[in-house]
């Protein structure tokens, strides 16, 4: 710890990104700080508001030589960050040298593992002697849960475990994006990527990049449950909507919209549907599709209501594709089924399946 | 004497270093006090990071000093 045990008085407390670095893409960055926080909220009661404009405890930024706090970065390599301990002003403050190569991997400074590191001093820990342990001050690219004991007891003597009594996760056996049997357990679009749900993991898909990216779900939602049933992006809201069991989350990017969670029902389904197999909403006719057992519902997103005369069997209005969904996605006027470790390509116009191939062919398997 | 050139680059590496994550007094002083804070903390480096503390500015603490890091100072307050 610093001299005098400093750390903040409550355990709320706000956090403001006040620049990005070029480096990254913008939800990147986003994702970072927030999986960086939600390391340490992990393990405390700590609880991290983001705050958008004016004065927060913690304000994160990237600068380069003199950056303002006459403390200045030392160009490429060598210092990394630095971040100030729990106070008023500058206090909790954390900067990031601009003049780094900031990455999402271990191929130069991986700004997950900085932060998490300097969000540690930002809390109140300073530099550990344990080669092992993140608050060591020297960089090492560590993949998986980032903690190790000396962190985890350290950051407790501040502000105690967490009230939940969230055992620390234990390094997850992630599941394995080239087992031929992979099943989805839902498939969503999310401004231009593609979100897989698996476990308590997603993987992310993005044209630009060669290697899906696997997280854990609650990493980077932290209100969403550790399994989701179906998720679809209505993009006119920029939203996107998660479903587990009877209860369904909107997403807009990495924050959750106020007043989720809803129970499903809200859309118009009977009591007796209390799962959703796959959701998937088709731009060009403005309907969303939901699919429960055999049988599937037309949502109208512009009436917010259900469109009348269903459910209707989904052998019958999808021939060629089975009777269940697991998974469900539209791009450019196909709907790609997902149903265990087979995908089917059906095209809307001509209604009919026209390839199939295996599930985790979409994550180049 | 003048150190020859490739220690003078790494004792100022060593200075800068340790002035700034060891608090070595900055400014002059005099020649056997400057000397003496300077192996004091060198050995409390080498103590941190479990180096064999020597006092002497030898390759592996040198080594361990380019390494890329956090910018907080190891030791005492941070303001």
């Amino acid at each position: 710890h610093f001299p005098r045990h400093l750390k903040w008085p409550n355990n709320n407390v706000t956090f403001r990104i006040e620049n990005y670095t070029p480096d990254l893409q913008k939800s990147d960055v986003d994702r970072a700080i927030r999986k960086a926080l939600n390391i340490w909220s992990d393990v405390t009661p700590l609880i991290f508001k983001k705050l958008h404009v004016g004065n927060a405890d913690i304000m994160i930024s990237f600068g380069s030589k003199e950056h303002g706090d006459f403390n200045p970065f030392d160009g490429p390599d060598g210092l990394l960050a630095h971040a100030y301990p729990p106070g008023q002003g500058i206090g909790g403050d954390t900067h990031f040298d601009e003049d780094e190569q900031w990455t999402k991997d271990s191929s130069a400074y991986n700004l997950f593992i900085v932060a998490t590191h300097e969000l540690g001093h930002a809390l109140g820990l300073s530099h550990s002697t344990d080669p092992g342990a993140l608050m060591y001050p020297v960089y090492s690219y560590t993949p998986g849960f980032p903690l190790s004991e000396d962190d985890i007891k350290g950051i407790q003597a501040l502000y105690g475990p967490n009230p939940n009594s969230k055992k620390v996760k234990p390094k997850p056996d992630a599941p394995n994006k080239c087992d031929p049997m992979l099943s989805f357990d839902a498939v969503t679009e999310l401004r231009g990527e593609t979100i897989i749900f698996k476990d308590r993991f997603y993987w992310r898909l993005h044209s630009q990049m060669p290697e899906p990216e696997q997280t854990l779900i609650k990493s980077t939602w932290p209100s969403l449950p550790n399994k989701v049933d179906a998720a679809y992006e209505y993009p006119e809201k920029d939203q996107v909507i998660i479903f587990s069991g009877i209860r369904m989350w909107a997403l807009n990017g990495y924050n959750l919209v106020d007043g989720y969670p809803k129970y499903i029902h809200k859309l118009g389904l009977p009591k007796k549907v209390r799962e959703i197999d796959a959701a998937v909403h088709i731009r060009d006719t403005g309907k969303t599709l939901l699919f429960t057992d055999e049988k599937y519902w037309s949502y109208d997103e512009a009436a917010g209501t259900m469109d009348s005369g269903y459910p209707r069997s989904i052998e019958v209005d999808f021939p060629g594709m089975g009777d269940e969904v697991d998974a469900a996605a539209y791009r450019y006027g196909f709907l790609n089924f997902f149903h265990e470790h087979i995908q089917y390509e059906y095209s809307y116009t001509s209604r009919k399946v026209i390839r199939i191939m295996r599930t985790n062919s979409i994550l180049n398997c | 004497l003048p150190l020859p050139s490739g220690d003078q680059d790494s004792w100022l590496l060593a200075e800068k270093y340790l002035r700034r994550f060891y608090d070595l007094p900055a400014g002059l002083q005099g020649r056997q006090r400057s000397a003496g804070a300077f192996e004091d903390k060198i050995s409390e480096m080498q103590s941190f990071f479990k180096l064999k503390v020597t006092g002497n500015l030898d390759d592996n603490t040198l080594e361990l000093m380019k390494q890329a890091r956090c910018g907080v100072p190891d030791v005492g307050e941070y303001n």
